[in-house]
């Protein structure tokens, strides 16, 4: 199983929404799926339609209670080949839970041990912040998608996701290889969108997805239907992007 | 003083250009003003030109050092009446140094007392979390400006910084009275932007701004020239809808 964990720190870049249609798309394109929702929002899990507040067992009683395996959180959600561990706000409350456990940072990687056999993809929504939740997708990931808008505080915000990828590499014993940069909310039409993309392509090189997700409002509407933009519109731009950037990762050279 | 709140734990949403310009409009129109970075991005300072990492104190002490007064760390900004007490990526440790403090939630609404009498308005930007240091902010806070975009997760998101309001107000002594919601990055061509703002209007009423920032690519710019959208494009969209904000909030009720 290939983890990948989609984070950034700054919030709004498009993190939920590339978990649940990047997900989506490769389910639909024939590989078995496991998406997780470590965000205390539980947006990841309201885009498929499921109310967080309705499950009796989330990935919160998986973080915090040892005894608690993955699988039995895992729901099959409305699009085939993929599955869900839905979040839930009492993750919020993870951070605490967890400050004197031992071995804090690999509780998640830990966990899926119990299931790596049973997907060929797993891919990890990240809430806005580098806590605990967030170290331990970096420590159970492959490699990390970095969503960020094309503004100027979304390449200030990149330095620190950066530093906290490289602390991770060095103090925890983890498979974390690669990252790559996805553009996010584009607007050709604007000087600084040019700007950014240009300035970042030319650092990062091909760290940097070909594949470019627009501003498209189908994407923003789509989760009310609770559903992905591909099967909520599946001739939009947002949904055409997002099938490109499946067909990108896919073929990236660690094996699925 | 009156002490204001930019607050949602959903990323992106407007919260730092919010807390930027409308300090900057409150300080052009003559009131003594102090903005509070508290999110560890440090977006606000970088807002004003100002790196934090090359601060040798920043609010980080504040928060952790009983014996440093805000006073000591408040620097001028480079508009005239706006005074800024700087943030710093090391307050994302804040979370672990205060958990075993004794009033860890009103560590701020105490140090703030040192200097109420220097300035008529106070407001306080968040990072996207209810972290403890949210909580000190609302503690500190007589109101809250919600910023939201018109989007399906930011009404999901409004419950639960409804919900932590409360359990606020109940815990903690504070003057927390009212509550605003500021619709942010409004596009009026989409039928989901005119559905959101139609909903959350009638739900909440005159709980939301009559003013409506609208979509503008110069509040964007700004930061990049460290400078507040009223003194980097005085005249644009963005920078007449931050002053016809600061107008509704500098009238309403609670005397400043
Ligand atoms: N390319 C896009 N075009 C238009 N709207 C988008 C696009 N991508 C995401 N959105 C919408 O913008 C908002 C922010 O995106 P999203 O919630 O996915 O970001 P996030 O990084 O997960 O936010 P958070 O930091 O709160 O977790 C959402 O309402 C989403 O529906
Ligand atoms: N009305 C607007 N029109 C266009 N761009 C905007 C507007 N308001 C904010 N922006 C830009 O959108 C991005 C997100 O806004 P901002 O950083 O203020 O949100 P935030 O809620 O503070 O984010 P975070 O949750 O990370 O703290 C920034 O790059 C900002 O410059
Ligand atoms: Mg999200
Ligand atoms: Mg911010």
């Amino acid at each position: 199983m290939k983890t990948i964990a989609i984070a950034n720190q700054k919030g709004g870049c498009g993190k939920t929404t590339t978990a649940v249609n990047l997900s989506a798309a490769c389910a639909m394109k024939g590989y078995r799926v496991l998406v997780i929702d470590l965000d205390p929002q539980a947006h990841t899990t309201l885009a498929f339609g499921i109310k967080a507040n309705d499950l009796k067992v989330t990935l919160y009683n998986v973080i915090v209670n040892e005894h608690t395996p993955i699988a039995d959180i895992i729901l099959t959600t409305n699009v085939v080949n993929l599955d869900i561990a839905p979040g839930h706000i009492l993750l919020s409350g993870a951070e605490m839970e967890l400050a004197i456990r031992y071995a804090r940072e690999s509780v998640l990687s830990e966990k899926l041990k119990t299931v790596e056999h049973n997907y060929d993809l797993c891919i990890i929504d990240c809430s806005p912040s580098l806590s605990i939740l967030t170290i331990n997708a970096l420590v159970a990931s492959n490699e990390v998608i970095i969503p960020i808008q094309t503004h100027y505080y979304a390449i200030e915000g990149l330095k620190q996701i950066l530093d906290s990828m490289g602390i991770v590499k060095q103090r925890f014993s983890c498979n974390l290889e690669s990252l790559r940069i996805l553009f996010t909310f584009v607007d050709e039409r604007t000087i600084l969108s040019r700007d950014v993309q240009r300035q970042v392509r030319e650092f990062f090189s091909d760290k940097v997805f070909k594949t470019v997700i627009h501003n498209c409002v189908r994407l923003a509407e789509a989760p009310s239907a609770g559903a992905p933009v591909l099967t909520y519109d599946a001739n939009c731009k947002g949904a055409n992007e997002y099938r490109a950037l499946a067909n990108e990762v896919c073929n990236h050279e660690t094996e699925i």
